[in-house]
């Protein structure tokens, strides 16, 4: 049997909502340590990487290992059923043809069922290496979504350039460019409005907006974003999902032709 | 121009 409990939808909700651009199904992968997704969007240039810990839950049963192709639309669909406040229980029998998501809501008046039929999915599972990265920009994860957002209005790439100096977003297009400059925060009273740099060399790398755009709806998971990029290698975007957690994507950078 | 090679490219396949 597979069971996982969450107190709160409120995250579910959020993970949904950041993964349902990219991805339209997904094979999750239960185990004593957790649940696991890897998978590429539909045109192969982004990568999402999901990883939530059986011990972030409130409840975690998982007596063996199983894999269950979800429909992202469907899932995104039952999942905003739910109530930010209502606790969220996920559940499965073994060699199971569906999944069941249940909400209770805080004071237990209001239980509601939500079916899903699961669906046999053959996937590429790819090995990401551990890599020592040139660059890794720690910054305001709203930041990062408004930088995005502003920059697509210029061109359809946006141009990263990190160097001891900060970091450089640029777009170019017909009608005109865009650079924004963010410098390393120097003192910072929060530490979730800090600008940190850690670089060994300086990179420059562009990426199509489209994506960015789309990793950006995990903004609500995370106050900080950390971007982790060398030269001609995808870039490594991730949000932490509070104490549960992380998401990352990963995109292949743009390169002359 | 530029152009963009799958992320599968990158990573190999498990």
């Amino acid at each position: 049997m597979f069971e996982a409990r969450l107190a709160q939808s409120a995250i579910l909700k959020k993970v949904l909502e950041a993964v349902k651009d990219l991805l339209s199904e997904a094979t999750f992968e239960c185990s004593d340590s957790g649940i696991m997704v890897q998978a590429m969007d539909n045109a192969h240039v982004s990568l999402v990487s999901l990883n939530l810990r059986s011990d972030g839950f409130d409840k975690f049963r998982c007596d063996r290992n199983l894999s269950m192709g979800m429909n992202i639309t469907t899932m995104t669909k039952i999942l905003r059923c739910a109530s930010s406040e209502d606790t969220v229980t996920l559940r499965a029998w073994d060699n199971p043809d569906n999944i069941i998501f249940i909400f209770e809501s805080p004071s237990k008046e209001k239980l509601a069922e939500y079916e899903m039929k699961l669906i046999n999915m053959d996937q590429e599972h790819l090995g990401i290496p551990e890599t020592m990265y040139s660059c890794v920009v720690k910054m305001p994860s709203a930041e990062f979504a408004r930088i995005c957002k502003d920059l697509s209005q210029f061109g359809e790439a946006i141009t990263i350039a990190c160097s001891k100096e900060g970091v450089k977003f640029s777009a170019a297009g017909d009608y005109g460019n865009a650079n924004i400059k963010l410098a390393q925060t120097a003192e910072v009273d929060k530490e979730e409005e800090a600008v940190c740099i850690d670089m060994q060399e300086p990179v420059k790398l562009t990426f199509a907006c489209r994506y960015l755009n789309s990793f950006v709806k995990a903004t609500p998971l995370c106050a900080q974003v950390k971007l982790s990029m060398s030269a001609d290698v995808p870039l490594v975007c991730e949000y932490s999902i509070g104490e549960i957690g992380h998401i990352r994507y990963y995109l292949a950078p743009k390169i002359d032709d | 121009g530029k152009s963009q090679k799958g992320i599968s490219s990158y990573f190999k396949v498990k």
